[in-house]
């Protein structure tokens, strides 16, 4: 008599969280850009028998952006989700994945992600920094100003700019653009960029050679800049720029 | 040939009714929102 079809697993069984938590670390562990994402709901979960203790699983997942860029070390479990104000990202996967003799591995993975609506956020707060495109030139702007900020007053390696993790821009009560970026470690001390910055090559891709920059610059009612990089390698964050804003506040 | 509704209408009088306080299980899928919906 053939084996009966295993019972139908609902979304919030132990057995769908496992394997929901095996298809978010291998979404993790295989992009390359933007954030970490966390689980927020599994959607739906389907499991296909192909022999004795062998099933296929199909997950559809709801994802949501953390505050963890993608080559950051920290622990997912260490990751905060972004709040519904800061504009959170949702992404959505369909993941297939086996399941042999208990183990189960991910077959293939799609996501996609978008940004919440911003009129779901102006209805909630109205006065919230809504994220920009990336290349907003006012984005592009900031993280210009704040890289150059940073590596004229670091007493660290030149840091270039590997991508912009992300850009919101707020309006009232003050102009402010926040900006997000990731970055990594040339071989040249900044001194020795300020005279030949071309000769300033990226360091071989090892993990403490990358970093990353949060930058804020005021644009109304006075200017004013932040930056802040820390190297996941070491922390090499500078002094708060506000300290020496004097040097910056026109 | 068994029409439609008579197949209804049977099907309504085996059904057989929940008890008094009986709460269906919550459906499996979707399951829990671990921090908001957007």
């Amino acid at each position: 008599v053939p084996a009966a079809p295993p019972a139908p697993l609902g979304c919030d069984d132990p057995e769908s969280e496992a394997a929901a938590e095996v298809a978010v670390n291998y979404i993790n562990d295989h992009s390359h850009h933007g954030y970490k994402f966390a689980l927020n709901t599994i959607k739906d979960i389907h499991v296909v028998p192909q022999g004795p203790n062998n099933y296929i699983i199909f997950l559809e997942l709801d994802l949501l952006e953390t505050k963890c860029p993608i080559l950051s070390p920290t622990p997912l479990a260490n990751c905060t989700v972004r709040s519904f104000a800061e504009h959170a990202v949702e992404g959505d996967c369909d993941v297939k994945l086996k399941k042999l003799d208990g183990t189960v591995s991910v077959v293939a993975s799609k996501c996609h992600s978008h940004a919440d609506s911003s009129e779901d956020i102006r209805q909630i707060c109205p006065d919230c920094p809504l994220l920009a495109s990336l290349n907003n030139t006012e984005v592009l702007e900031a993280v210009s100003a704040a890289l150059n900020d940073f590596n004229s007053k670091t007493t660290g390696p030149y840091l270039r700019l590997l991508e912009i993790g992300r850009g919101q821009i707020q309006y009232h009560p003050a102009h402010i653009v926040a900006v997000e970026f990731a970055v990594g470690a040339t071989n040249c001390s900044a001194e020795e960029a300020k005279v030949n910055v071309g000769a300033c090559q990226l360091l071989p891709e090892d993990q403490s050679n990358f970093g990353f920059c949060t930058g804020t610059m005021v644009k109304r009612p006075s200017q004013d800049l932040n930056v802040d990089c820390q190297l996941y390698g070491h922390q090499v964050s500078t002094q708060d720029i506000v300290l020496l804003s004097s040097q910056d506040t026109s | 040939p068994v029409r439609k509704r008579a197949v209804a209408e049977a099907a309504q009088h085996d059904k057989v009714p929940h008890p008094v306080g009986f709460v269906p299980p919550p459906p499996p899928c979707p399951g829990k929102i671990r921090y908001f919906d957007i």
